[in-house]
């Protein structure tokens, strides 16, 4: 028994699974399990569906906790289901986007990488995948998808905190998200990946400076996501490409994402400005929520309205 | 295996000015066991950037001496990094 599940908590992944049989259970019209895949510690890899309809709609895929420290990552996916489906036929945006559309949201994305910081070591980044010829462990999983992966210093070092792996998509988990995604790409219209810290809404691309065809798109829906983000508690966000916003990266999952074709790509990185970093308190996981919710909703919003 | 505890850990929070202190900053990441938490690796750093990482008690004397001598700005972010793990569950169970 793995104890009671909370959102005003950090829950562990025990916990978490337990909540994902609960919320299909509670809600079996709306809300249903898709197990995606297993980790290299034969853990599952569960994608939650939210929606009414069919495959074939439009949908959203959401992921969090592809970096095992960035706690809120996960709290908020488990928010956002919790919210999408408790306010269906309440709410009226929600019930008009759960009646057009699904939601993908996989809650944690490096499973073994989560538990590793629950049980050894708070401050583990990477998954938790042995490397041939090395006695470190773990792959950063936000570098070893194939978008120009390891074309840059220091991800080929397995003892780095951002190895790339000895290939892309040779990690488990990465494999189950991209067949995920392959398979479902006719009906995604948009990928969001959720990360914490540094208070910042980013496209692509990250391994290159050049901007992608559809930047002033995503620049006008980053810029009124963080808008409506920062209207709750006036949290100040800011936006734009990764590369030029923080830094050039190689392998990551949004430009994957954008690569394959889903031109809506977005990555939070929530709270908050380095005050606490990766060890934002719980007393802060409600509002951190509740404003991202208000993004994440806007760009669902936007999808419906504008793609195709 | 025990778990991994960070008593009296350090996250500091540096505001380079230039591309020789940001060298400076790569320099101490090769000599010193240094957890880059923003940017989140050493070859990323750059001049005019904002840089948190984490340090053990045990180097971070050498690393302040270090920034201090190159007269580097920065602040103490975290003293205690396992009173701060602990001080995040600050919801109590309802």
């Amino acid at each position: 028994i793995p104890g009671r599940h909370t959102y005003a908590k950090y829950n562990t992944w025990d916990k978490i699974v337990a909540w994902t049989e609960k919320m299909v259970h509670k809600h079996p019209e709306m809300v249903s399990r898709i197990k995606i895949g297993t980790t290299i510690e034969d853990n599952p890899l569960y994608v939650l569906k939210i929606g009414t309809g069919d495959e074939r709609r439009k949908a959203i895929f959401m992921d969090c906790g592809i970096h095992a420290r960035e706690w809120i990552s996960p709290a908020f996916c488990q928010w956002f289901v919790y919210q999408a489906a408790k306010s269906y036929g309440k709410n009226k945006i929600m019930t008009k986007l759960l009646d057009r559309m699904n939601f993908y949201v996989l809650p944690v994305f490096n499973v073994d990488g989560y538990i590793w910081t629950w049980k050894q070591n708070r401050m583990w980044r990477k998954n938790r995948s042995r490397n041939l010829n090395s006695k470190c462990i773990g792959t950063d999983l936000n570098r070893n998808f194939n978008a120009s992966w390891n074309s840059f210093p220091d991800t080929n070092k397995p003892c780095g905190e951002t190895y790339a792996g000895p290939a892309p998509e040779s990690e488990k988990e990465t494999r189950a998200v991209t067949d995920f995604i392959r398979k479902h790409r006719k009906s995604l219209e948009a990928y969001i990946t959720i990360h914490s810290y540094s208070q910042m809404v980013l496209f692509p691309y990250g391994y290159t400076a050049k901007l992608p065809p559809d930047q002033e798109e995503l620049t006008k829906v980053a810029k009124v996501s963080t808008d409506a983000l920062s209207s709750r508690y006036e949290t100040r966000y800011i936006y734009g490409s990764i590369a030029s916003t923080i830094y050039r990266t190689s392998g990551s999952s949004l430009d994957w994402a954008y690569n394959l074709g889903i031109k809506h790509t977005f990555a939070f990185e929530l709270r908050d400005k380095g005050r606490f970093g990766f060890l934002l308190p719980e007393s802060q996981i409600k509002s951190t929520c509740k404003e991202t919710m208000l993004a994440v909703k806007y760009i669902a919003k936007y999808i419906l309205r504008h793609a195709s | 295996v025990p778990p991994v505890r960070f008593d009296r850990e350090k996250v500091l929070h540096v505001n380079l000015q230039d591309e020789k202190q940001a060298n400076v900053l790569k320099g101490l990441a090769d000599t010193h066991e240094l957890d880059f938490w923003y940017p989140d690796a050493p070859h990323h750093v750059a001049g005019n950037m904002t840089v948190d990482f984490r340090v053990s008690e045990k180097e971070f004397q050498s690393v302040q001496l270090a920034l201090d001598q190159h007269e580097m700005r920065y602040e103490i972010l975290i003293h205690d990094l396992q009173e701060v793990i602990e001080k995040q569950f600050d919801v109590k169970e309802d």
